[in-house]
């Protein structure tokens, strides 16, 4: 319960930061290789024909897989590796982002540790806060996992192109999604072939 | 470090229980969606074919899904909630198998809650643990998640049949799972189309 109280405070210090550096930030949550780098990669290139910079902090329990994806677009990126824990916190961010130069930087977005669980408990103090997961996982898994889906401002239903491969009826997910959270934004993208990422960038009002 | 301590004794003695009942177990963990359902139903109906009687505990963090899709087969089942926990514990194992006859039991197959962390330091004193992933979360997957691919005696790859839509290098993984667990035994599958099933069956020596 204290950890819990100590990173929503930590959160509320963080979220003043990034807003008297006017950066508007982003905590992608979400399963394991629902698309989460694979969205923020797209994002990066789209907002750079905008003149808009990203900047990124990439958690992930072991290695730099992601941070190399990301860091090959030419933005100011960090890794955290958090070993045993199942999600980010606040404090790992705070380091994280002491290597990022915040007055060159417009948004900020966080790629979280692949769980549907524990990253729900852990604000991040960023804007949003969205939660991306993936056809190939079944269509069960928006009902299976309601409390990350009612805090979270935005939802995104990745890779919609192979829904028929794995028997996944879209239309029982999006069903699911508005029983639990009614007035949330649920968007349906394939990353790979750049549908529906400007819905995405919409919904998260970063222009 | 109590808790896991606490854990380590309640799954030896789960374990002396499942050999006093002459009950072969199988714990099987996994990201969430990469087909641990799936794949238990077909091993229950492959064993039903040999006169061999299955049961199962599945956990998952909210709903019944997993446990209606597997009563449906007709055996055996017991659902387990976990609520804020992304892991199964042997406490909730002991409760679980309070309600099933493990006299008339010859294989219990216990299904854990999605995820590639916590689990891995959760034993739940089953004969063998197993850890299944799928091509569709990306082929950096295993790489990533080096601890809970060590502790598994045995690992499986799921939905090999759709590998090509996702860009996945089947051969990357296997690379990656030789070079964490040498000896360790991988086994490719598509449990949709029935593809290695007979192969796990061999794996898990439940014959
Ligand atoms: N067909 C298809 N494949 C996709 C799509 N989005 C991502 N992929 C593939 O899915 C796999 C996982 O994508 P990643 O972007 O690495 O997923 P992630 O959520 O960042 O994964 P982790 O960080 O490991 O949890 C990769 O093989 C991608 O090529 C999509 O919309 N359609
Ligand atoms: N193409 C294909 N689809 C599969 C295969 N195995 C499972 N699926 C599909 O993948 C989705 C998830 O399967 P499940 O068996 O529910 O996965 P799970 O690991 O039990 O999921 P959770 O319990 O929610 O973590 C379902 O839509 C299945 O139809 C496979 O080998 N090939
Ligand atoms: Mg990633
Ligand atoms: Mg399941
Ligand atoms: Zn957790
Ligand atoms: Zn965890």
């Amino acid at each position: 319960k204290d950890i819990l109280e100590a990173n929503r405070r930590a959160a509320v210090e963080m979220s003043e930061r990034l807003r008297e550096h006017s950066v508007k930030s982003y905590d992608f949550m979400g399963s394991i290789g629902s698309g989460k780098t694979t969205i923020i990669e797209k994002l990066v290139e789209m907002l750079k024909k905008k003149n808009i910079k990203a900047a990124a902090v990439v958690g992930d329990v072991a290695g730099d897989d992601d941070y190399r994806r990301i860091k090959a677009h030419g933005i100011q990126v960090e890794n955290v590796n958090t070993g045993k824990e199942c999600h980010l916190d606040c404090h790992l961010i705070e380091h994280a982002i002491e290597h990022i130069d915040l007055d060159e930087v417009d948004v900020l977005f966080i790629e979280n540790v692949g769980n549907l669980v524990c990253p729900a408990d852990f604000p991040l103090g960023t804007e949003k806060r969205i939660v991306i997961i993936s056809t190939t996982e079944g269509d069960d898994i928006i009902r299976k996992h309601p409390v990350i889906f009612t805090i979270a401002d935005i939802a995104v239903l990745n890779k919609v192109d192979i829904a028929e491969y794995v028997d996944v009826d879209v239309n029982v997910m999006v069903g699911d999604y508005r029983r639990i959270k009614p007035h949330g934004k649920l968007t349906l993208t394939d990353a790979k072939h750049d549908v529906g990422l400007d819905e995405l960038i919409d919904a998260l009002e970063i222009l």
